[in-house]
């Protein structure tokens, strides 16, 4: 998993 | 966006208003740990600055906007508003003993060494640890109002949800984030105790109350 994705999570 | 983690951002938004509604209607914050509405809003505040950098979605900023404006609220009615009803005496958890730490786990341990994303790791684990005053507020007078209990039943199914949403997006979109995970674990176990209770006293139309 990418890990430096966007916290796309509340 | 799935099913798990909509019903867990609804639980977290009617935990919110429980609580906002339960101080505004009774014109009473007894009984709400101060320091724990300040926690959160402090999570809220370092975990959202990205409000202005990036956009996600019309549901993700709206959330967020409610979400911060709503801790604001809080913090206002119970030292400003309310404060005469607030029970500072039995508010006596030490803060700076999970902030500090919180901190300097923030810099150590996190997805990349930069400002908003240590901001952001420092909000997940506070997130972790920031209903510990309410908590300890609850066992230290040994009881709880049964709207409170409603309220921390809201904001402990949240993170409940959140985990099996985790679960979820690790199989179906091959997603995981571990710094989230382990603290939103760490967060569910603190809330296993207070389930206990709530489903074998307040479920059963008694008050929370601990032995003493």
């Amino acid at each position: 998993a990418d890990e430096s994705a966007a916290h796309d999570e509340l | 966006m799935n099913i798990f983690r909509l019903t867990g951002d609804l639980s977290h938004l009617a935990a919110i208003i429980i609580l906002l509604l339960k101080i505004w209607k009774t014109r009473s914050c007894a009984g709400i740990s101060g320091k724990s509405q300040i926690l959160f809003a402090i999570v809220f505040t370092t975990r959202y600055l990205d409000l202005l950098s990036s956009f996600i979605s019309l549901y993700n900023t709206s959330m967020k906007v409610i979400y911060i404006g709503c801790a604001y609220a809080t913090v206002y009615l119970i030292y400003m508003k309310f404060r005469a009803t607030y029970d500072g005496n039995h508010d006596s958890f030490r803060v700076e003993f999970l902030v500090v730490p919180v901190g300097g786990l923030a810099v150590l341990i996190n997805h990349d060494f930069s400002f908003l994303e240590i901001l952001w790791t420092f909000s997940i684990y506070l997130e972790s640890v920031a209903i510990l005053p309410q908590l300890f507020m609850i066992s230290k007078t040994g009881e709880a109002e049964t709207i409170t209990t409603h309220y921390l039943f809201c904001l402990g199914l949240y993170r409940a949800l959140y985990i099996v949403n985790w679960i979820w997006r690790y199989y179906f979109e091959a997603f995981f984030d571990l710094i989230a995970i382990v603290a939103g674990v760490v967060q569910t176990i603190l809330y296993c105790d207070f389930f206990y209770l709530y489903v074998t006293k307040v479920l059963k139309g008694k008050k929370l109350s601990l032995p003493a």
